[in-house]
């Protein structure tokens, strides 16, 4: 039985929002601060600070115009926390 | 724009391109290269130097996938292009192209030019920024490569990093590429009236004309409407007080300062034909309400009431405008004549005579 489309897009697209998040917007651990405890970012949080970046609508969900831009051919290079 | 401090400690810089991608000649790789250095030492006092063998200040290589020691990773096709590393030792100032990409000149595939520069700006020591206008803006956007790349914020970010460059004229963020008002080879992409003024595109820049008094400003298209791309190709002003800017097949409805909410639209939806893929000018004829739209040597008529095209277009132009038989690069009424644009030359024509009234330089409402 073929897939369904639907179920398979959501998945395709949540993996997308966690690839892209880990990427782009993980605060990288600063080596100086070793033994710090850092609390995690949740994916809301980083998606909040993604659409914020890129002058989206702030909703901290995975909209159709938030996977767009992150479908968009970019640079490797986080936006934050460098 | 954002910063990763410190950048580097001195202004004498080396590069090393230490392998080539397939998809371009050596030569153009070079050339692209070189190039996207100059756009930062035009407005630092950064001095590029390539080398060919032994450790550079900015190493630079295509791999695809995991490559080499590189602590990040390629993804195969689109997504993530390229990456650099912020001033520093080891890695840091280096930059690798995805070998996966299809690398190139122009504007089919990533321009590599656009795509170096941007990572340059990284291994200078610039973050990302989320100016859409900026170079250094995370998402590949193609800007045809005879226009300068670096926006305001752009020059801003790397000179307050490494101050401007000595014996700059003035101190003001530059647009070196800034069109020269009074070149007798001026012309024009587009052309609009605004109320009591006139409105001539070029590129990133406009120039605002008072035909009342001979005042004359050049800005940037962003400064007003920050959202539009540069190179717009047609504009006009229609009957409710709205400007509409063309550019390929989509196009922006603007009110003062504001461009409507669900633009930009596809031109289809003025009721062109799907194969109609850009706009050479536009002029809406106040004294009948209708907009002519030219398009090659054939022009479309539109109905700014019915908001909707006339029946028995195109037609071709020069049956109707008698004298203007040259594709119109843009067209703009003033006083009840029509003033048609192509290359340095402009026409002055009489739509009740229907008969070119006399040939003027382009630049001529410039008062140069």
């Amino acid at each position: 039985l073929p897939v369904h489309p639907e179920k398979d897009n959501k998945e395709g697209d949540a993996k997308l929002v966690q690839d892209y998040l880990n990427k782009f917007y993980a605060i990288e651990p600063d080596p100086n601060q070793l033994g710090w405890k850092i609390n995690a970012e949740s994916t809301a949080e980083k998606l909040q600070k993604m659409q914020q970046f890129f002058g989206l609508k702030v909703t901290g969900k995975p909209d159709s115009e938030t996977l767009e831009m992150m479908k968009k051919p970019r640079c490797g290079v986080p936006d934050v926390g460098l | 724009y954002g910063v990763t401090l410190p950048g580097w400690k001195k202004h004498k810089l080396t590069y090393r391109i230490v392998n080539y991608t397939p998809d371009m000649s050596k030569e153009d790789v070079d050339k692209a290269i070189q190039k996207a250095f100059k756009v930062w030492s035009s407005v630092t006092p950064l001095i590029f130097t390539r080398i060919h063998e032994g450790l550079a200040d900015i190493m630079i290589a295509f791999g695809t996938k995991a490559h080499g020691h590189c602590p990040r990773y390629f993804d195969g096709p689109l997504g993530v292009l390229a990456h650099a590393f912020p001033p520093g030792n080891g890695f840091g100032g280096d930059v690798h192209f995805d070998e996966d990409e299809d690398w190139t000149t122009g504007s089919a595939g990533f321009n590599l030019f656009l795509v170096a520069a941007h990572e340059f700006g990284h291994a200078l020591g610039l973050s990302h920024s989320n100016d859409q206008r900026a170079l250094m803006f995370p998402n590949y956007a193609y800007v045809s490569p005879s226009e300068f790349p670096l926006s305001p914020d752009d020059i801003s970010g790397i000179q307050s990093i490494y101050g401007s460059r000595p014996n700059a004229p003035d101190k003001r963020p530059a647009t070196p590429t800034s069109p020269k008002t009074c070149s007798s080879q001026t012309s024009f992409d587009a052309i609009t009236t605004l109320r009591r003024e006139v409105i001539f595109l070029k590129g990133r820049h406009l120039w605002r004309v008072y035909p009342d008094n001979s005042e004359v400003e050049l800005e940037l298209i962003s400064t007003f409407w920050p959202t539009l791309p540069s190179g717009i190709q047609a504009v006009y002003e229609n009957m409710k007080d709205q400007i509409l800017f063309f550019k390929g097949n989509k196009f922006w409805v603007i009110s003062g300062y504001q461009v409507l909410p669900g633009y930009p639209k596809n031109i289809n939806t003025l009721g062109f034909p799907k194969g109609v893929k850009k706009i050479d000018a536009a002029v809406c004829n106040r004294n009948t309400g209708k907009t002519d739209f030219f398009i090659g040597d054939k022009y479309w008529r539109y109905d700014e009431n019915s908001q909707s095209m006339e029946k028995g277009y195109p037609r071709q132009t020069v049956d109707d405008f008698p004298g203007i038989s040259q594709k119109v690069d843009a067209v703009f009424q003033q006083k009840g004549f029509f003033y048609f644009f192509h290359g340095s030359k402009q026409w002055e024509f009489d739509p009740i005579a229907k008969q070119v009234i006399r040939e003027i330089k382009s630049n001529s409402w410039f008062n140069c």
